[in-house]
């Protein structure tokens, strides 16, 4: 058993979702918050076989879109703005960023 | 170490966290979303220590309760909700699903 | 690969994720609740290469401070709480609590 742990986009979470539960996958969504342009984005939780690894990725990968993102001109990101304030920058951000953990114990109550 | 994320279901989530921390395990919580019913639920963190893992699964299921939920009857759940829409259908929900994850490192600051 | 889980409490997520940023860290953050106190935390997930650990946990310690809060003077901690109701408690709580987990894949999408 696998615990895919997976940030992606807000515009990509719903369809995403929409796929993983037409293939009988089972999902838990978080609100979540990006660390560096600190704009909302979506968590997955996704409990899978070790088989189905490759099918979940799959489904990310064909689902999810990058994309990129002006930074707003007063940047709140970090100390060391002084590059980023005033002059907007644009910042690639990816279809998804995806941790898989081993689960050592599964429990369905 | 291991780090327990247990998804439950918003009605008992209090009452788990007060057995919890009455019986002097840490715990913090997360609002989640459910999948397929797009609900909100309950994820929970319990870091442990490894000789403590049946506890805490006893404790979750002496509190955590299944139940059924009707799907709404304009189903947003998914695109293949043809056999959804219109009919509404019962929907069984476990009292809990339980992850058991290995802990590599642990430290308190 | 590492993926560090750290509750840290809401005073310092916001500098916390300054200096990881500068430092070039990625993070995603989780609006978290403590299971004792019952009040708002945060919760950051961080995935980092193995030889990053010690820098992380580094800056985290230099980041966050432990602090005591009293508890509300009527308890909603939990059942056991009948030496809380009426007289408030000092508690303390740390700076931070830092679980890493093992992650057996990665990928960016
Ligand atoms: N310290 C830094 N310095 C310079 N540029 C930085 C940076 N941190 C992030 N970026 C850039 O900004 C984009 C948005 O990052 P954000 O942290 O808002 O939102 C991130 C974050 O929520 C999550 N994420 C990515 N890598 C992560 C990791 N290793 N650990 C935890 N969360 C991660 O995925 C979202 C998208 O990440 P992605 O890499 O595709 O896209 C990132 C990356 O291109
Ligand atoms: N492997 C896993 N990985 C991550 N999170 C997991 C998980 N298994 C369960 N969960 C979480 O636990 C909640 C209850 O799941 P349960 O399987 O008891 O109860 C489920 C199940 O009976 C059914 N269900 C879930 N996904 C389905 C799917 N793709 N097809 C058909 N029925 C599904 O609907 C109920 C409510 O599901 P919902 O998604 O709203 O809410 C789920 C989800 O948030
Ligand atoms: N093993 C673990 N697994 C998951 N999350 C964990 C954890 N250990 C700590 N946390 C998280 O970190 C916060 C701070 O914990 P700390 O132990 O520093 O500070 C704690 C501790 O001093 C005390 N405390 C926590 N649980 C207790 C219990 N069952 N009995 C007595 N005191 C407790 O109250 C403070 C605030 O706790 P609160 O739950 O509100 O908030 C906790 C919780 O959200």
């Amino acid at each position: 058993m696998k615990l895919v742990v997976a940030v992606v986009q807000d515009q990509d979470s719903n369809v995403l979702m929409d796929v993983l539960m037409d293939r009988g996958f089972r999902a838990t969504k978080l609100a979540t918050t990006g660390g560096f342009l600190r704009q909302g984005n979506t968590t997955l939780l996704i409990g899978i076989e070790d088989h189905e690894i490759d099918d979940v990725v799959d489904i990310v990968k064909s689902v999810c879109r990058s994309r990129t993102q002006m930074t707003p001109p007063v940047s709140i990101i970090g100390r060391s703005t002084e590059s980023y304030v005033g002059q907007p920058i644009e910042v690639p951000i990816g279809g998804a960023t995806i941790f898989v953990l081993d689960v050592t114990q599964f429990e369905r109550v």
